[in-house]
């Protein structure tokens, strides 16, 4: 059961104002890219530490001057001049339905709607000195491989005979 | 392209950090973390917070040479990473929530955990919500200086995949951490296949076995088909192996002939009888012998304590080694054989002059998986060339040890984790 507080219950679901806005059009679909590094390597570093009256402040929401946003919308603006289908939307978008195994069509379309609207992880997926993403060969699997086994007692599988601790 | 990841991690970190091992992110392999009192979730109680946080830092130790510890007491400067809940403008941090849905948590290289307390996380095996346990254990592969890996299976995929059941890090989330912090190399106490009978449903005997490390107080079963450890290991000594000393032993001897199955502990001047049916020592085996017994009355001649031993089938001795010399005990005779003891490089020739363990060995392991005999000491291990090998090359000495090769090269991921997540 979540933990309430309140007789109603009513501090378990979050109020609307803080659900997550969804990525709908291509604009909030260029923030999205903007932001995970698609269109820009993002320079993902950790703020130096603040002083702990600062962290009482932390429940102000300043909307207004979170720099992800306003950067990266202004930024692309200047960049695009406002059209949203500028090659770089447009290549930063395949590159994502690539990564995600999706159709890569270079379209905002709806399997990339749902992919960009799963629950994730904040870190960008490029970041400025990690400019490509890490893809691993299966074949390197082979390197585990040991030779087959040829005695007569087969090894017992499945089988716990030592308790484990998972 | 096979090597792409090594490349890639290593360009990267040389940019970054270059510690002694290469391109290592900590430089540290004892890991202090805590989840800080001011980012408690207001979801699940504190104490399953931290259950959650020290089962998904043991997973990450269990494949790799890192240990983490939870350290409530240090000042927060020596915490090598922190971990906290908040919602929207949250911890002083620069990335804003943007609550329930979408982004659930991030990290910082070597630094900081946040997650967001908008989304509705929920313990191991709920079923529901967002399992902490499987974003807590992205988010420390982030820490610990992993990227975003897309790789089906992988736990390092941005995105959430809905919880299966008991999760465990793959083959290539393994390789990713290792070639960050190297692979996890150690001695062993001991090394051995534990045979068991079993009946099968149609009252058939078949006889089976099972790989065992003990390292100390500490032991893995090993799934050679999976070329890895058991999910969840190591466990302690006298969790699964009852009545034995829980400090670990020296020696593991099974003595298998047509008329004896018997299996042996050796520790100090000591050894036990294993009942491997009861799964426990015996206090009076059928014989009436009494356990624990001195190794000189059981075994007369051979000195104590030992390095270690094996039982060969092929000439019903037990080998003891202790120092450079090896003591071969005619069981049938009960007692030594004569000429012995001998020097361990006359009885075991090395195929390649000076390779050779020569004395104080760790581990003497004959595996069923192999058919072979491996002789262990420190991480490296000496194969002891078989008689197939010698029918195709006559020149081969008998009991000849083939060269050197690492043991983390051919039995993976054993791995320790910190004494405090044993408990």
């Amino acid at each position: 059961e979540k933990i309430f507080h309140r007789r109603d219950h009513s501090d378990v679901v979050p109020p609307s104002s803080r659900q997550a806005t969804l990525i709908t059009d291509t604009d909030t679909a260029e923030q999205f890219l903007f932001k995970y590094g698609f269109i820009k390597a993002v320079k993902w570093e950790e703020p130096p530490a603040q002083s702990t009256d600062m962290l009482l402040d932390a429940d102000t929401v300043l909307e207004d001057t979170d720099p992800f946003v306003q950067e990266g919308a202004s930024l692309f603006r200047s960049s695009s001049g406002g059209t949203s289908q500028s090659p770089d939307f447009i290549q930063a978008l395949r590159e994502f339905q690539q990564v995600s195994g999706l159709a890569v069509t270079g379209l905002f379309d709806d399997a990339t709607k749902v992919a960009m609207n799963k629950p994730r992880c904040g870190v960008p997926d490029k970041e400025e000195d990690l400019v490509e993403t890490t893809e691993a060969s299966s074949t390197a699997q082979d390197l585990n491989e040991t030779s087959t086994y040829n005695g007569t007692t087969p090894e017992l599988y499945n089988h716990t005979p030592k308790p484990a601790t998972r | 392209r096979k090597r792409h990841l090594v490349e890639l991690v290593r360009k990267s970190r040389q940019k970054r950090e270059a510690g002694e091992w290469g391109h290592m992110a900590f430089s540290k392999s004892v890991l202090r973390w805590r989840l800080i009192g001011e980012g408690y979730s207001s979801q699940l109680s504190v104490d399953d917070q931290r259950y959650i946080f020290r089962l998904a830092f043991r997973m990450w130790s269990e494949v790799s040479p890192l240990e983490f510890v939870e350290d409530l007491h240090s000042p927060l400067e020596e915490i090598d990473i922190r971990l906290g809940f908040g919602t929207g403008r949250h911890l002083g941090c620069a990335q804003r929530f943007d609550g329930a849905g979408r982004e659930f948590a991030h990290a910082w290289f070597l630094g900081d955990i946040h997650f967001d307390d908008d989304e509705h996380f929920t313990a191991p095996n709920t079923g529901n919500g967002i399992s902490l346990l499987k974003v807590a254990v992205h988010e420390i592969g982030h820490v610990l200086g992993l990227p975003h890996i897309y790789r089906a299976g992988s736990i390092m995929q941005p995105s959430y995949l809905p919880q299966d059941a008991g999760f465990e890090l793959n083959w290539l989330d393994r390789k990713a951490i290792q070639n960050l912090y190297g692979g996890c190399k150690g001695r062993f106490s001991t090394v051995f296949d534990w045979i068991r009978k079993e009946k099968t449903q149609y009252g058939e005997v078949v006889v089976r076995f099972n790989t065992y490390f003990m390292r100390d107080g500490w032991y893995w079963l090993y799934e050679n088909r999976n070329n890895r450890t058991r999910y969840g290991d190591p466990v302690s000594v006298p969790v699964g192996w009852h009545g034995i000393p829980a400090a670990g032993v020296d020696a593991y001897v099974h003595v298998w002939t047509r008329k004896t199955d018997a299996a042996y502990f050796f520790r100090g001047t000591q050894y036990w009888r294993y009942d491997s049916e009861s799964d426990q020592v015996f206090s009076r085996d059928a014989d009436g012998q009494r356990y624990p017994r001195l190794i000189s009355e059981g075994f007369p001649g051979v000195p104590s304590p030992v390095d270690t031993a094996y039982y060969d089938r092929r000439d019903a001795h037990i080998y003891f080694f202790r120092g450079s010399m090896v003591y071969r005990f005619d069981v049938r005779a009960n007692r030594l054989a004569a000429g012995s003891p001998k020097k361990m490089t006359e009885l075991f020739p090395a195929v390649a002059a000076g390779d050779h363990p020569v004395a104080k060995l760790d581990a003497a392991y004959f595996s069923y998986t192999h058919n072979a005999l491996f002789l262990l000491k420190g991480t490296s291990y000496w194969r002891v060339v078989g008689s197939r090998e010698r029918r195709l090359k006559a020149w081969l000495p008998y009991n000849g040890l083939l060269p050197r090769r690492e043991v983390d090269q051919q039995w993976f991921d054993i791995c320790d984790v910190h004494v405090s997540s044993l408990k």
